[in-house]
């Protein structure tokens, strides 16, 4: 006897799979459970690594991916780098189901969106900007994700030109956990 | 991130996920999670998985299509999650990640690295409530 319907989610994120399974045990398609389920944790920032105010770039901008992907037509939406538009699954569905691309990125997936009838607006709230200003001005921009650029990368900020001399290894610090991931 | 994979009463599948990706990452940076096959994947004739994690890493071993192809080569769900953090732990041993994987039955299973456990939320009808399970790394 399989055991359907049936939803699971990564991390701790109860909200977000009880609201899948409302929509699945209401007889809606697996498509709209996830697409209303990932809605949630955009909407309540789900420990700050999903939707707007969270993982602000270098800049102090918040900038979302999302993917939703139909396994009856193979068919999948995504956007990534979207900017300024806080839904982002729900732009994702937009792509699957109003176009015959399957990937829209950046500044031009934000005008789609907006075609699409979604709002834009800020996604830096007074938290996000206060955990870049802090890295920024009182951690020097530590830890960031650049290597054999000078200034050091490991111990002051941008901007940063190449250097091409690469006999020293340099180590990746670890920057990912249960808090910071994708 | 949120990775999610859920069977309807159809038995058809879905996999998404959504994220506002690593902290300080240089602008235009995107991870594993919008990449179809990394974040996750879904093909009704197996199941679905969703995977979580360092996305700058795992993005280059698919891990979400690894899962479900083992699924279609008869791995149970924990086995095919566990195939696919293998892969990458092989190359990055200090990596953190974890993938969750669905069979089309509603057999799931999960895997993860680099953290002591991983936890992940299952709702279904045996339960008629959503439960918190976990998994060591």
């Amino acid at each position: 006897e399989p055991n359907t319907p049936i939803v699971i989610t990564t991390w701790n994120f109860k909200n977000s799979t009880i609201k899948a399974w409302e929509v699945l045990k209401t007889g809606g398609t697996a498509l709209d459970a996830v697409e209303q389920g990932a809605s949630v944790c955009e909407a309540q920032q789900c420990a700050g690594t999903v939707g707007f105010g969270g993982s602000p770039d270098e800049d102090g901008e918040t900038t979302l991916d999302a993917l939703i992907m139909d396994g009856k037509t193979m068919n999948v939406g995504a956007v990534g780098a979207l900017r300024r538009v806080k839904s982002a699954i729900s732009v994702a569905r937009h792509v699957l189901e109003h176009s015959y691309h399957s990937f829209l990125v950046g500044e031009l997936a934000t005008q789609f969106a907006e075609q699409m009838g979604f709002p834009v607006e800020s996604l830096t709230t007074p938290k996000s900007k206060q955990m870049w200003k802090k890295w920024r001005n009182e951690d020097n921009c530590q830890p960031n994700f650049w290597m054999y650029v000078k200034p050091d990368p490991r111990q002051n900020c941008g901007p940063y030109t190449k250097i091409t001399s690469r006999h020293q290894h340099w180590a990746r610090p670890q920057k990912v956990d249960e808090h910071n991931h994708d | 991130t949120i990775g999610m994979v859920a069977v309807d009463r159809q038995g058809d599948i879905a996999a998404g996920t959504s994220t506002n990706g690593a902290r300080f990452k240089m602008p235009g940076r995107i991870g594993d999670s919008p990449i179809p096959g990394a974040g996750a994947y879904a093909d009704n004739t197996v199941g679905g998985a969703a995977a979580t994690g360092d996305g700058d890493v795992m993005l280059r071993f698919l891990p979400s299509f690894l899962a479900v192809e083992e699924m279609r080569r008869g791995a149970a769900p924990t086995a095919a999650a566990e195939t696919a953090v293998a892969r990458i732990a092989a190359h990055y041993p200090a990596f953190m990640g974890a993938v969750v994987a669905l069979a089309k039955d509603g057999t799931y299973g999960a895997a993860c690295h680099g953290i002591h456990q991983f936890p992940f939320v299952v709702f279904d009808q045996k339960a008629e409530e959503c439960r918190t399970e976990h998994v060591l790394c």
